[in-house]
């Protein structure tokens, strides 16, 4: 694409596939290549400025919620009890996103414990044990089959209180967003939180899927709503997926992504870059 | 919804006797963002729009039919077309055991597939052993010896310290001393680009040499379907897929894409969490669902 001479029309279409193929979704792509058609219309940029302009575009959008608000440092408060809820729809990673946080806060020399909240799937509990196991973090989880898995938060979020916890990692099982009854579970489960540990500081992460196509903006626009969202981490970025559709959750949900998962390890979760992350999109 | 897309798009059409090159353009544009926006691959969008501007062009436009719908039901019998066969069935072998190996990317759901096949298999009266071959997911043994325990199948495992080739291979030994109809093979996720683990399930796939190897996938996958189905057909050779999580709200587009890429069969579908959720695949249903 780049070469001598302002942005050719071909270049323009190999843009616009590239966003496509990365999972960018129709409309976001068409807002990102107005804006850069504007830019270029209105400054005749060469080729190499309207690629650097569009790297430009594209970190905007995943950086303005810190313009609206939020913290650009995201790690738990010393001293208090924080509890992070960690939600998504099925396979996506998260009771092994909670197995790398744990390992990070050990590392870090937070006091941490886990709660295993998903007391559905078979083995469940068993898996978030391991991942507990190999960080040395303990893990609250009822005994008995299908137990309600609010009781189960309830029970974790009292004794993070007793031990003097600093973040409480929250595993919940997978639930696709159009099913009522799960989506009502996890309002369930936000609610507890907020009323036992009202006085926590309190994050509400949706774990999206890199793999995810279209369908990741209308989980994170339910999710959202049920479990009071306040950040993203994206899993699964060592795959050959680009994980674009995070551009349009960061957009329209004003949600800034904390951590991205790159891979099956315990040391695989690094913190979100923005410049990173566009570099790759369009690599 | 595409329909109503292209009744603007069709305004060109009225009065005309022809579906021509130039007055199909703007409603193949539509039909292009429909597939895109139900997750199908660019290009295998692109491939399938020339099908459809093939099959439409020099059509007479029916007299009394509203050339958007006709243009519509053109599109519409063409994904149904591709989309291929329904109740495609699962392979028999003789003499038995059929040997089925299950494979896919991280998390699509093999492993409840793997028990949902073996309780649609005993509706057919096909007993069936599982496998467990997944070392390296924490508790993923445990998994499917639960999940064969509620359903009162027999689970083959050897632990984690055993290699996936040698599990699979006991495993079908164990299959054949036991009689049983069908053996299906569990195995770990895996990134198509993990040389080292698309080695192992082309060594497992040597060892036991099955008759069906079905690839997973996730149905809200998206762009990724078509370059993870062609490496896992090339590298390994898949004979059918299943797809899974339809009970969600996303378009489904990657059923388009598995089809095109491997022109292998969808054979099943995943509809819900529990065991019984498994359906067989209709390929018009699913061509409705992608043209929203
Ligand atoms: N390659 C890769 N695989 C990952 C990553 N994160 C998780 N996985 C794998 O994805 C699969 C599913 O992970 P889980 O942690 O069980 O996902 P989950 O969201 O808890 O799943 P449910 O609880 O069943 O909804 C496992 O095989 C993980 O090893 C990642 O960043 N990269
Ligand atoms: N709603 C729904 N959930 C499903 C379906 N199939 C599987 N799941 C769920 O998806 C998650 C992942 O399923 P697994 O069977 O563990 O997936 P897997 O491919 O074996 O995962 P790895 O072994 O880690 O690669 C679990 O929470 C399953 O309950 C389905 O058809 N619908
Ligand atoms: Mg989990
Ligand atoms: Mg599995």
């Amino acid at each position: 694409i780049v070469g001598q001479g302002p942005l050719s029309r071909d270049a323009i279409e190999e843009i616009e596939m590239l966003l496509l193929q990365s999972d960018v979704g129709v409309k976001a792509t068409d807002r990102i290549i107005a804006a850069l058609q504007t830019k270029i219309r209105q400054e005749i940029l060469p080729a190499d400025q309207a690629i650097a302009y569009l790297k430009e575009i594209l970190r905007d959008i995943l950086d303005r919620p810190f313009e609206a608000g939020y913290r650009r440092d995201f790690a738990p408060k010393k001293g208090v009890l924080n509890i992070w809820l960690i939600a998504g729809v099925n396979g996506v990673g998260k009771t092994t996103t909670i197995g790398k946080l744990a390992h990070i806060a050990t590392q870090s020399g937070y006091r941490c414990l886990i709660a295993a909240a998903d007391t559905f799937r078979a083995a469940a509990t068993e898996q978030v044990k391991i991942w507990g196991q190999r960080s040395d973090v303990e893990v609250i989880a009822n005994p008995g089959k299908n137990t309600d898995p609010a009781a189960v938060v309830f029970d974790a979020i009292g004794a993070a209180q007793a031990r003097g916890t600093e973040l409480l990692l929250v595993d919940t099982a997978g639930r696709l967003q159009n099913k009522a009854n799960l989506m009502e579970e996890l309002k369930k489960i936000r609610r507890i939180i907020d009323k036992k540990a009202g006085d926590a500081q309190i994050e509400s992460l949706l774990v999206l899927d890199a793999t995810l196509g279209q369908n990741g903006l209308r989980q994170a626009q339910v999710f959202a709503e049920a479990a009071q969202l306040t950040g993203v981490i994206l899993t699964k970025l060592d795959g050959t997926a680009k994980g674009g559709v995070a551009l349009a959750v960061v957009q329209e949900l004003g949600l800034p992504i904390r951590f991205i998962g790159a891979g099956e390890g315990i040391k695989d979760l690094r913190p979100f870059s923005s410049f990173e992350f566009v570099e790759a999109l369009l690599s | 919804a595409l329909a109503e897309r292209l009744e603007s798009a069709w305004k060109t059409l009225r009065g005309q006797d022809k579906i021509t090159e130039n007055n199909i353009q703007e409603a193949l544009r539509e039909v292009r963002r429909a597939l895109l926006e139900a997750d199908v691959n660019l290009q295998v969008a692109k491939d399938f729009i020339e099908n459809v501007r093939q099959r439409a062009i020099g059509a007479e436009v029916i007299a009394g039919v509203r050339p958007d719908q006709q243009f519509i039901k053109i599109v519409y019998d063409a994904l149904v077309e591709v989309m291929g066969e329904s109740h495609s069935p699962l392979a028999h072998g003789e003499p038995p055991p059929t040997i089925i190996l299950m494979a896919g990317l991280q998390g699509t759901g093999k492993t409840t597939a793997t028990a949902k096949l073996a309780l649609h298999l005993r509706k057919e009266r096909r007993s069936t052993l599982l496998v467990a071959t997944d070392v390296y997911r924490p508790a993923a043994i445990d998994q499917l010896i639960t999940l064969g325990r509620q359903i009162d199948v027999p689970v083959f495992e050897m632990g984690t310290a055993v290699s996936p080739v040698e599990i699979a291979r006991q495993g079908v030994a164990k299959a054949k001393e036991l009689g049983v109809d069908t053996v299906i093979i569990d195995t770990a996720g895996r990134l198509q680009i993990d040389a080292e683990m698309m080695a192992e399930l082309a060594a497992i796939k040597d060892a036991v040499q099955p008759h069906e190897t079905l690839l997973v996938v996730d149905a809200m996958t998206g762009q990724e379907a078509a370059n993870l189905t062609r490496a896992f057909h090339e590298q390994v050779g898949i004979t059918g897929a299943i797809l899974t999580k339809l009970d969600g709200d996303t378009r489904g587009g990657a059923a388009l894409s598995v089809r095109q890429v491997s022109g292998q069969p969808i054979k099943f579908i995943g509809v819900g969490e529990k065991v019984e959720a498994l359906q067989p695949f209709y390929p018009d249903r699913l061509a409705s669902r992608i043209l929203g």
